[in-house]
């Protein structure tokens, strides 16, 4: 069986609102290390894989691998009834029919307790080869939302340029163009806007930014967002969560004119 | 107008 203590429902709430609407069935698969998803979007462009580690749970029980197929519309109705500051926990069978969702206010008696019927899903699952990533941003992931924001306002795709001199954000549109570039930046006071550069090569690739401005919702989760690039190969955005849980989105390129 | 590519030609089933 499945029994999963989170400290605070926030985290499921912001990880849940940030990819449901870019997939909508997932399976959940349970095991000893922690729960993990993988979804690909309905265009085959963007995947999302999250790790929440065993670790980001107190306690944090699984005797056996277990897939909760969930639908997400169906978990944001539920995670709704919870308040953000609840405790979470997360109970299923070894071969359930629901899942059991337990919110339980820190402050108050109110323990309130629901259920969600699971699905079948029938997923492919993705091999995501090692990368070493050609250039690697680390920056604050409210400008980089901005960023997309701007741009998207502009154009439907964003080239991005890293080299020794920074990385740039390019777009194109009907109406003219933009560009924002960034240089490397520490902030002693304010790490979390700093902005780091590791580059072992030049890159530059095109991206769609609607699913840009789509992965940017996990914004709240992490002051900081990482992005991953290599040339010709598919962007990593990720957002890091404590005890090295994750959650990741990997975007195919553009390519040609 | 670039061309979006399929994440399956990166990614492959397993």
């Amino acid at each position: 069986m499945l029994e999963a203590r989170l400290e605070q429902a926030n985290l499921l709430k912001k990880v849940v609102d940030a990819i449901k609407d870019l997939v909508q069935d997932c399976n959940f698969d349970c095991n000893d290390s922690g729960i993990a998803l993988q979804a690909m979007d309905n265009s085959h462009v963007a995947l999302v894989s999250m790790m929440l580690k065993s670790e980001s749970f107190s306690p944090f029980r699984c005797d056996r691998n277990i897939a909760l197929g969930i639908n997400l519309g169906s978990l944001t109705k539920v995670l709704r009834c919870a308040q953000n500051e609840d405790i979470l926990t997360l109970k299923a069978e070894d071969a359930p029919d629901v899942v059991n969702l337990v919110f339980e206010s820190a402050e108050t008696d109110r323990i309130s307790e629901y259920d969600i019927k699971l699905m079948d899903i029938d997923q492919e699952h993705l091999g995501i080869p090692e990368t070493e990533y050609a250039a690697t941003i680390t920056m604050p992931s409210a400008e980089f939302q901005r960023i997309c924001r701007d741009l998207s306002a502009l154009s439907e795709s964003v080239s991005i340029e890293c080299s020794k001199e920074g990385v740039k954000f390019n777009c194109q549109g009907d109406i003219g163009s933009g560009s924002i570039h960034l240089r490397s930046h520490t902030n002693v006071d304010k790490p979390e806007l700093n902005v780091e550069i590791d580059l072992t090569e030049p890159v530059s690739l095109t991206f769609s930014l609607k699913y840009l401005v789509n992965f940017c919702k996990a914004s709240g989760l992490s002051n900081q967002v990482k992005l991953c690039l290599s040339n010709e190969v598919p962007l990593l955005v990720e957002y890091a969560l404590s005890n090295n849980s994750y959650l990741r989105f990997y975007l195919a390129p553009k390519i040609g004119d | 107008t670039p061309l979006q590519n399929d994440l399956g030609e990166f990614f492959t089933a397993i």
